[in-house]
C-alpha cells in the first residue's frame, strides 16, 4: 500500500 | 478499515444527509454556498476517476469505496440541483462571492508542482486532494457574511470538518498499525483542510455548549 497515494481511501 | 476511517465516512455521509434535510425542511437554501458544493463536485469528479478502471467486486473494500464514491458524487449533483433550480430564489447569491477559480487554479498549479508520480491520472488526483483542503472557505465566508447561522447548517459543517480530523486519527491508525509510509500529500493537505475548521469548532462548541444558535464575529 505504501506510496499508491491513498487511493483505498476517499 | 479501522474504526476512525469507518466513523469518519459515517460523519462525512450525515453531514450530506443533514445538508439536504436542510433544504428540503425549510423549502430554502439560506446560508448554503453554492460555490463550495460546485467546488467538491469538482473534487469528487477528480478524484473518483479510478471509478472507471476499477472493478467494485474486486474486494469488499472497493465495493464499500465504490458505493460510497457514487453516492458522494450524485449527492453533491443533486445538491447544485436544488440550489441552482428548485430553491434558485432562496440562494444568498449576494453574500456568495469567494472567488473560487483562484482555489481552482491555486490547487492545478500546486498539483503539477507535488504530485505522487508525473502522470495525468496522479496529477488530477493530487488536484482533488489540494481542492478538497480549501472547497469549505467559500461556505466559511458566507456564514460570517451573514453572521447568525442556522443550527441546522452548523450541524452540516460540524460534521463534515470531524470527518477530516477522524481521517488524520485514521492515518496515525494506519502509520503504526499497517507501516503505511509515503502518504505526505494527502496527510498535508487533510491537515490543512482540519485546521481551516480550527475556528469553526471554536465558535460552534461554544454555542452549543450555551445551547444558543452559532453566531460568527
Amino acid at each position: 500500500a505504501s506510496g499508491s497515494g491513498g487511493k483505498d481511501e476517499l | 478499515m479501522n474504526i476512525f476511517r469507518l466513523a469518519a465516512d459515517v460523519l462525512h455521509v450525515v453531514s450530506i444527509f443533514l445538508l439536504l434535510l436542510k433544504i428540503k425542511t425549510s423549502h430554502s437554501c439560506a446560508g448554503i454556498s453554492l460555490k463550495t458544493q460546485f467546488l467538491y463536485m469538482i473534487v469528487f469528479s477528480t478524484r473518483y476517476l479510478d471509478l472507471f478502471f476499477t472493478k467494485p467486486w474486486h474486494s469488499a473494500l472497493t465495493f464499500y469505496n465504490t458505493i460510497m464514491k457514487i453516492l458522494f458524487l450524485s449527492s453533491s449533483a443533486y445538491t447544485i440541483y436544488l440550489i441552482r433550480n428548485r430553491y434558485k430564489h432562496t440562494y444568498d447569491k449576494v453574500h456568495d462571492t469567494f472567488r473560487i477559480h483562484y482555489l481552482i487554479a491555486g490547487s492545478a498549479v500546486l498539483a503539477l508542482v507535488f504530485h505522487i508520480r508525473l502522470t495525468p491520472f496522479e496529477i488530477i488526483w493530487a488536484f482533488s486532494v489540494f481542492l478538497e483542503a480549501v472547497a469549505i472557505m467559500p461556505q466559511l465566508l458566507l456564514l460570517q457574511e451573514t453572521g447568525q447561522v442556522e443550527n441546522i447548517t452548523s450541524h452540516y459543517i460540524f460534521c463534515l470538518g470531524s470527518y477530516r480530523a477522524l481521517y488524520i486519527c485514521n492515518w496515525i491508525w494506519r502509520y503504526f498499525m499497517e507501516h503505511r509510509r509515503n502518504q505526505w500529500l494527502a496527510w498535508a493537505c487533510g491537515t490543512v483542510q482540519t485546521l481551516l475548521y480550527a475556528d469553526f469548532f471554536y465558535y460552534y462548541i461554544l454555542s452549543q455548549r450555551q445551547g444558543k444558535k452559532l453566531r460568527l464575529p
